[in-house]
């Protein structure tokens, strides 16, 4: 089996290499199989606790790279990417023979083996002691990714163990490596938004915090603008982090947030749900002792449903709908569609390139206070709308008006799918 | 099969049969600059192993050693010196070290500025 898998290299193979780094990206499909082998299970763990830190792994990988990770405990062996194993000396028909505890502890070999030294004390997460298996595991899976070591400090690929430092993740420089080989992650949202927390500092002052948030199918991403990336950990499903709301594939949000006025909506299909930030769930019934969720076109009046998306406009107090190529103005006051709408997207928001415009169908439109801009998504591609900054500064620049479309991956770094069996961890 | 009676598990401490063999003198380390491709002529290396055998030594000792020193970001004097002994003995990766990618790191971009910002920082 040993020498067909070298002879025959498996399909999804590839061995493209990147230029000076040493660096060459293995695998051409998505979605990767793994498994702990039977025989080569270490002593020092039980099972499952080794199958779970394999699993984190994997998944800390698929956090910044647009490859999936699913453990395979049925397919014959020769069909799994990634086999995991622990050995002693001579070890699982293995030519490198490992040297008892201490120095080396574990390695990987090109066809997708991962032998770990079952005489060095290897220990869960949560342990300070001993050598932590999560770490090697991450650093011999980037290995069979295709990473060589990495001489630079904060790096997982360097080849000695750095005892746990206080937080071990991947760094920005790890993920742009293993992203020069497998490009980086890409995707639709159903909604954007900043979420907004109103708290008093030891002074008694009201402060105004704001945390992003994107959604995406039955799953969101929490994304910390100041450091460039997600929270670790992310993405997780909706259903673990928000209450009371539909658990996927959620329409639009909108933020009604005046001097008086402190109202926050979901949509979804026909109807909307009103979310309670300080109880952080949604309302059961509203102020009439109605049961919520109701009916967008009773609160609505005047806009059409499924929405694609709405936002909040805090200085006109406006909320735009956005319907296929129409936008609605509503007035939150009058409670009511102004009488200029509905209009063409392309006439309310027109392009500043001609034809670099989305037209219609916008995933989300997004008010981002990290950027005090508004963002319309569309696919993988975002469009900047013309703020007054940008019209003080240009006074050319029609109001309202999108700048060129631009990549969201390359605003919004590494927001990653994981496959859908790690989602709750 | 090992097995392991005691509830405290105080067995698990492994016998001195299974310590790897301190790297101490000039002939283990040629042996570990050998196998961790340090000897080798530097050629297109892969980031992990692979079955073929490798280049066999095609520099001096004292360069492979200053290779590694220099890599490891200790004194570059060509000596198997008691830093580079320490350093040998280290617990690492069973992967060989190919050609040091150049240093420079890409560099993280600026943040928006804006102070509005709740970021927590652990892994929920």
């Amino acid at each position: 089996k040993r020498f067909l898998q070298m002879l025959l290299p498996r399909l999804n193979r590839q061995q493209e290499d990147s230029s000076d780094s040493g660096a060459t990206r293995a695998f051409s499909k998505k979605t990767l199989t793994w498994r702990l082998v039977g025989e080569a299970y270490s002593s020092q763990l039980s099972v499952d606790e080794q199958r779970y830190i394999f699993k984190l792994a994997f998944r800390m990988w698929s956090e910044v790279t647009p490859l999936n990770f699913q453990e395979d405990l049925i397919a014959p062996g020769a069909m799994v990417d990634i086999k995991l194993g622990f050995g002693r000396g001579r070890h699982l028909g293995c030519t490198r023979v490992f040297d008892g505890s201490g120095q080396e502890f574990a390695h990987a070999w090109r066809l997708g083996d991962i032998h770990f030294d079952d005489d060095e004390h290897f220990t869960p997460p949560t342990s300070d002691m001993g050598i932590s298996l999560l770490k090697v595991a991450v650093h011999e899976i980037g290995h069979v990714l295709g990473l060589p070591h990495i001489y630079r400090t904060g790096s997982i690929m360097q080849p000695n163990y750095i005892p746990q430092e206080p937080t071990f993740e991947l760094d920005w420089s790890d993920r742009k490596a293993i992203q020069k080989l497998y490009g980086s992650c890409e995707g639709s949202f159903d909604i954007a938004f900043d979420w907004i927390r109103k708290e008093r500092n030891q002074y008694g002052e009201v402060m105004v915090r704001f945390s992003t948030y994107f959604f995406r199918n039955s799953w969101y991403w929490l994304y910390e603008n100041r450091n460039n990336r997600t929270r670790y950990g992310d993405p997780i499903q909706i259903l673990t982090g928000w209450h009371g709301i539909p658990t996927q594939n959620i329409d639009a949000f909108v933020h009604i947030w005046t001097g008086r006025r402190d109202e926050r909506y979901f949509f979804k299909g026909n109807q909307y749900w009103r979310y309670d930030s300080d109880k952080d769930q949604a309302l059961l019934e509203d102020d009439q002792g109605r049961s919520y969720p109701r009916l967008i076109s009773e609160r609505f009046p005047g806009i059409p449903c499924p929405l694609d998306t709405a936002f909040y406009d805090r200085r006109q107090q406006l909320i735009y709908f956005f319907k296929e190529s129409f936008v609605f103005a509503f007035d939150v006051n009058r409670n009511q569609v102004l009488n200029s709408f509905p209009k063409k997207l392309t006439e309310a928001f027109p392009a500043i390139t001609p034809r670099n415009h989305p037209f219609r169908n916008i995933d989300s439109a997004y008010y981002s206070y990290a950027h005090n801009s508004i963002f319309f998504f569309k696919g993988n591609a975002y469009w900047k709308v013309v703020n007054e900054k940008d019209k003080q500064q240009n006074s050319w620049l029609p109001s309202n008006g999108l700048f060129p479309k631009k990549n969201i991956s390359r605003k919004w770094f590494d927001v990653c799918d994981v496959h859908i069996s790690t989602l709750n961890m | 099969e090992v097995l392991f009676h005691s509830r405290d598990r105080s067995d698990l401490e492994l016998s001195p049969l299974h310590q790897a063999r301190p790297i101490a003198d000039l002939q283990a380390a040629q042996r570990f600059l050998s196998r961790y491709g340090w000897s080798a002529v530097s050629s297109a290396r892969s980031p992990n192993l692979k079955r073929t055998t490798e280049a066999t030594a095609g520099i001096t000792l004292a360069e492979a050693i200053r290779r590694f020193q220099k890599a490891n970001a200790l004194p570059v004097s060509g000596k198997l010196d008691t830093a580079t002994l320490v350093a040998m003995n280290k617990p690492r990766c069973g992967v060989p070290d190919t050609q040091v990618p150049p240093q420079a790191s890409s560099s993280t971009p600026p943040a928006p500025s804006t102070r509005l910002g709740l970021q927590p920082r652990a892994r929920p």
